[in-house]
């Protein structure tokens, strides 16, 4: 699976995720990548891309879980995204990436490591795999 | 006014012992998608239009689980979706079990602007294709030798492999292990693999 966030310098948020699924998956299997809120969500607040177990994704809403506890408990993104990666995903593997309203990125993941890219308008640029 | 910020992603778990030049392979294509779109929000573009635009580029590249390089299914073949989200309207696009379409993010983005739904799949995503007259190719363009090796692993092992790489000298930790199964719904993973 591949995701892009992007948070734009007027401030609006917006996500894309795209994927093959599972490796043998049967026919007429859906994932998580195009159930809005599950594995993509954005809303005025941040943007979000999940990856990983399909199905743990979606029990989760995991995409549109990271937005909730922004809004309902006040959160700030990196806050959200490792608060939705630890108590939401039960025994399930995977990570994600999110951008908020106010400029910032963040990613989190549980599992062995996450091909992710991350870069902010003041000159910050990060690429990795691993922790 | 804010700071615009950007991320990508390309896949969570990974094989501990995934060789060094495939890591190089993924950071470099990380890294050009990133500057593809930080060169995009440079140029004042919207955050919905830099999305799509990097999301094209890493599925027109072989190396992640997109496009082509896509898994594939049980029958050898390419399912694809993808979906799409406007963050200040909340407006969505999403598409599945695309086997023609080139890019599905956009796709789903079609979806979002030029029809009244969210969320079209099969037969209804392909005949939509058809009419908005995007790029197809056939269903063998998405396959890559790697990948069909990887399905015919997955098929020996009798199991349904995750959202990443697999070793190519079996499965370990990241993969599905055989021995430990993951369980899916409740269910050990090796319970879907005969189906």
């Amino acid at each position: 699976t591949v995701g892009c966030v992007v948070v734009d310098s007027q401030g609006r948020c917006a996500a894309a995720t795209s994927t093959g699924g599972l490796m043998n998956k049967r026919t007429g299997r859906i994932g998580d990548s195009p159930l809005i809120g599950a594995g993509t969500y954005a809303c005025d607040l941040c943007g979000v891309s999940c990856t990983g177990e399909g199905e743990a994704i979606i029990r989760a809403t995991l995409a549109r879980e990271v937005a909730a506890v922004m809004e309902y408990k006040g959160l700030g993104l990196q806050e959200a995204v490792d608060f939705v990666i630890k108590e939401r995903l039960d025994e399930g593997k995977a990570g994600l990436i999110a951008v908020s309203n106010k400029g910032e990125v963040a990613y989190g993941f549980n599992c062995v490591g996450m091909f992710r890219g991350c870069a902010t308008q003041d000159g910050f640029m990060e690429v990795g795999i691993w922790e | 006014m804010v700071g615009w910020a950007i991320a990508v992603h390309g896949g969570a778990g990974v094989d501990p012992n995934l060789p060094t030049e495939r890591q190089e392979q993924a950071k470099q294509l990380l890294a050009r998608c990133l500057n593809l779109g930080i060169s995009a929000l440079r140029s004042s573009a919207s955050a919905i239009d830099v999305v799509e635009l990097v999301v094209r580029e890493l599925e027109t590249d072989p190396i992640f689980n997109s496009g082509r390089g896509s898994a594939l299914t049980e029958k050898g073949t390419v399912e694809m979706e993808a979906s799409i989200m406007d963050g200040p309207r909340r407006r969505c696009g999403a598409v599945s079990g695309l086997t023609t379409v080139k890019n599905p993010v956009s796709l789903a983005r079609l979806v979002m602007d030029k029809s009244p739904h969210s969320y079209l799949a099969f037969s209804g995503a392909e005949s939509f294709a058809k009419q908005m007259g995007v790029e197809r190719e056939e269903n063998d363009y998405f396959i890559t030798q790697d990948n069909v090796g990887m399905l015919k692993q997955a098929k020996e092992a009798n199991s349904i492999v995750f959202d990443y790489r697999i070793p190519t000298n079996g499965f370990e930790s990241c993969g599905v292990e055989v021995e430990s199964p993951i369980q899916m719904n409740g269910l050990p993973i090796s319970v879907y693999a005969p189906e």
